[in-house]
């Protein structure tokens, strides 16, 4: 799966 | 949001508008590497296309506008400004950053979590925000008397990924979260770039002496 998570930092 | 990323973002915003204050205020970019800043404005353009797909926080949609706006604008100055332009060090600053771009792009074709455009495009800046500092520190070398505001510049944006290392450790333990392996060794790479620097410009501050890179 994408990684979500990261995808909230810059 | 914990403490280490929000300092590694506050450390790669400040390093950015220190630039821009040292270009405005003296009208000059000796030091900087043009390069550097072009493969920043590619950077930022890969990683920020969520921009427009997915909202996550205020905060997040600010600051990558900031690095958009603030990447181009350094890159304008240099190039176009009348007087700025004239300060830049053409002929020093002349590592083929283009050279570093297929191969990025095609490592994000073979190496990714998911082969969507997104997150090909969003790997590929991964691969080359760890690369893009080359060009400034090959200038660095090149520049006699390094000025204390390009010298504290790249410091910050040293610091501001080894910042984030210790943010996805923390996020690793705390909020368990998954292996980020792609972020992770990118970020080390893109740190590790930054050791000597790191130690010179240390050593400079500690000695109170002028910043300098051996040759």
């Amino acid at each position: 799966t994408p990684e979500e998570g990261v995808k909230d930092e810059l | 949001m914990n403490i280490f990323r929000l300092a590694g973002d506050m450390s790669h915003l400040l390093s950015v508008i220190l630039l821009l204050l040292k270009i405005r205020t003296t009208k000059s970019c000796a030091g900087i590497s043009l390069k550097t800043q072009e493969l920043y404005v590619v950077v930022f353009l890969a990683r920020y296309l969520n921009l427009f797909t997915r909202y996550y926080s205020f905060y997040n949609t600010v600051m990558k506008l900031v690095f958009i706006a603030t990447s181009v604008c350094i890159v304008w100055y240099m190039r176009f400004h009348k007087v700025v332009k004239q300060t830049y060090n053409k002929d020093l600053d002349t590592f083929r950053h283009y050279v570093v771009i297929p191969p990025c792009f095609l490592l994000a074709l073979l190496v990714h979590h998911e082969f969507t455009v997104m997150e090909v495009l969003w790997t590929f800046s991964l691969y080359l925000e760890a690369v893009a500092i080359l060009p400034q520190l090959i200038l660095l070398q090149r520049t006699r008397n390094i000025d204390n505001l390009t010298g504290n510049y790249i410091f910050l944006l040293g610091a501001y990924r080894a910042l984030y290392l210790l943010n996805w450790i923390y996020r690793f333990f705390m909020e368990k979260a998954q292996a980020r392996w792609i972020s992770w060794i990118s970020g080390l790479v893109q740190t590790a770039l930054y050791a000597d620097f790191f130690y010179y410009y240390i050593k400079s501050w500690k000695n109170n002496e002028k910043l300098k890179l051996p040759a």
